[in-house]
């Protein structure tokens, strides 16, 4: 999007194929465009300013807590494991991690060396097992071991999979339950480059887990990731941190008016 | 669904006697909006409405009896030329090499036992699975324990971190009895240039019969930078798209078709290593249309 300061008034063409080129929705771009001009304001800086009030933000979970990711297949939960993981480390706090992807092949040896790059406890299971024993008895060392914060893995699934949403079901309330009235966090990890259909996992496993925060990954490519802003608008979720690469590094806390100065040149 | 909003409003507007070019226009526009919504790629929409018009004014839509059905018909039409004929992989049993290339996360290794399996069920060929995937955590691991819970032969030295496992790949695979070669590779941007141009070098020694861009269904508007990128980085025979089991429209197919104009080999309809078909063009387009 060309960031203009002059003044003259926006290209509604030109802007519309722009904010559709980043998976914004039609609507949204329609209604952003349309509004009145802002008097005395130049007209690039009060689309920023209406994009920067669709978005909702949040703060991550403050320790002690439980997290649980979810999210469809490859979209980054585990690797996203190790970038939270490291994140609470540099603060001070102490994580531990479950291995509840007990399905997809070297899931648990993947999310084993994560942890041992980033220095987390891990429980673990024989691959097979149940993912919410797995998770029940992560909670259990997370509270004998004393550790600041403990994050569940799980595998990748779509929200359209009627048995793997209803195991989610379990895995979680299986975990709000050992918790035992510590906080808790339920978070979508949503890769930026997919396109509507992350709405579509939003507002599903939103409507049958809960979900609490999005973590939005691959915003180090070219895809923008402007499905969030349909998610924002329409369900009201935060974004809570954002995935800039394959290392644990390469994390960020959402910053909304950061996100939306970002998607200007 | 298209179709019904399509209907709906020619129902409305045929009400109203002929059709006007407006009629006309304002039911592309409705047309305009669903192919977004299905993450059809907003330069390749308007490419195709433009040449939906073309064939539509052309031919009276405004005194056909059904025009709902004149027109979606048009647009359906456009749309399977679009898509092509699903095509096989092509590797005979000489020990040909197909590569699988891709963003992170697609489903490469996954889909690399799944055309191991559809080539051993479907044309006898024996594969032998290799990966030279150095920097994903177990990912040697995955395609080695996916690769052996289907009784196929893999690389299992994954002490060398390097390319050695590549030296002598044809004689290796040649030696365990297998027919061709199926090489995973790690998921990469294609704007990573030092990422890419290493694959490229790779498929400069390796020369595969095949190069097969694995792409993600569900993706947006960055298919086209990405298969572009790819195409100009690398280079690709075909695409398999994963993933297509699920909700999504599968725009981006359409968007690949429509501009990268290879063909797709199959598609990936689930995690199992049984679920890949070949590209079926009608079932993508009733995704879209209804
Ligand atoms: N470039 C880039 N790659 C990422 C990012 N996050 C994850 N990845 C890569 O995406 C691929 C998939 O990541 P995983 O963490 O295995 O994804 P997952 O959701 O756990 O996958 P499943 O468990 O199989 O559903 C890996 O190659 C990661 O390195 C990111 O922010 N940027
Ligand atoms: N639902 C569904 N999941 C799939 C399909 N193909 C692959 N997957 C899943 O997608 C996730 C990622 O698959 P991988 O094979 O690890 O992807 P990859 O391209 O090798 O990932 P990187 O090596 O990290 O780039 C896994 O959870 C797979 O089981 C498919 O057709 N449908
Ligand atoms: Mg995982
Ligand atoms: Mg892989």
């Amino acid at each position: 999007l060309s960031d203009r300061t002059d003044g003259a008034p926006i290209d509604r063409e030109r802007y519309t194929d722009e904010l559709l080129s980043l998976d914004m929705s039609f609507s949204i771009a329609e209604r952003l465009l349309n509004e009145k001009e802002t008097h005395g304001k130049q007209p690039v800086d009060t689309l920023k300013d209406r994009m920067k009030q669709i978005l909702v933000s949040a703060p991550l979970i403050e320790p002690k807590c439980g997290i649980l990711m979810i999210g469809i297949n490859g979209s980054g939960k585990t690797t996203s494991i190790a970038k939270l993981g490291k994140w609470y480390i540099d603060r001070g706090h102490s994580v531990i991690v479950g291995a509840g992807d007990t399905y997809r092949a070297a899931a648990i040896e993947q999310l084993s060396i994560l942890s041992d790059r980033v220095g987390m406890d891990m429980v673990k299971a024989m691959p097979g097992v149940d993912p919410a024993s797995v998770i029940h008895d992560t909670i259990m060392a997370y509270k004998h071991r004393s550790k600041d914060v403990v994050i569940a893995d799980t595998a990748g699934r779509l929200h359209t999979n009627v048995n793997l949403v209803h195991e989610l079901k379990k895995i979680k309330s299986v975990m709000t339950k050992a918790m035992a009235g510590d906080k808790m966090a339920t978070y979508l990890i949503v890769d930026a480059t997919i396109g509507k259909n992350s709405f579509q996992q939003a507002k599903l496993f939103n409507e049958n887990i809960g979900i609490d925060g999005i973590i939005i990954t691959k915003l180090d490519g070219t895809a923008k990731g402007g499905i969030i802003f349909t998610i924002c608008d329409e369900l009201k979720i935060p974004v809570v941190a954002i995935g800039t690469g394959e290392s644990a590094g390469d994390f960020m806390v959402f910053d909304k008016d950061k996100f939306v100065e970002e998607l200007f040149v | 669904f298209l179709q019904e909003k399509i209907t709906k409003l020619f129902d409305k507007l045929s009400k109203r006697g002929l059709l006007s070019e407006q009629d006309i226009d304002d039911a592309l526009k409705d047309i305009r909006i669903a192919l977004l919504e299905a993450d059809v790629h907003y330069r390749v929409v308007k490419e195709l409405l433009e040449s939906v018009k073309q064939k539509v004014m052309g031919e009276e839509l405004a005194k056909s009896i059904n025009p709902s059905q004149f027109l979606l018909g048009i647009l359906k039409a456009e749309l399977i030329r679009i898509m092509g004929d699903p095509a096989p992989v092509k590797i005979n049993g000489t020990g040909d090499i197909v590569m699988l290339v891709g963003l992170q996360g697609t489903g490469k290794t996954t889909t690399a036992v799944k055309l191991a399996k559809y080539m051993k069920d479907k044309r006898g060929l024996k594969p032998y699975l290799v990966s030279i995937d150095f920097n994903r955590p177990a990912a040697q691991e995955q395609l080695i324990t996916l690769a052996k819970a289907n009784g196929f032969p893999v690389n299992e030295d994954i002490s060398s971190k390097g390319y050695e496992a590549l030296k002598d790949l044809r004689l290796v695979s040649a030696r365990q009895g297998c027919d061709f070669i199926i090489v995973d590779t790690a998921g990469r941007l294609h704007i990573d240039t030092a990422l890419v141009s290493e694959l490229k070098q790779v498929k400069e020694t390796l020369n595969p019969a095949q190069t097969v861009l694995v792409v993600d269904s569900m993706m947006g508007h960055d298919v086209l930078k990405m298969a572009e990128g790819f195409m100009q980085g690398v280079g690709y025979d075909g695409a398999i798209f994963t993933k297509f089991e699920g909700d999504t429209r599968g725009g981006a197919v359409i968007s690949f078709r429509k501009i990268i104009d290879k063909p797709i080999f199959y598609t990936g309809i689930g995690e199992a290593v049984s679920a890949l078909e070949p590209f079926d063009p009608d079932k993508l387009v009733a995704r879209i249309i209804g």
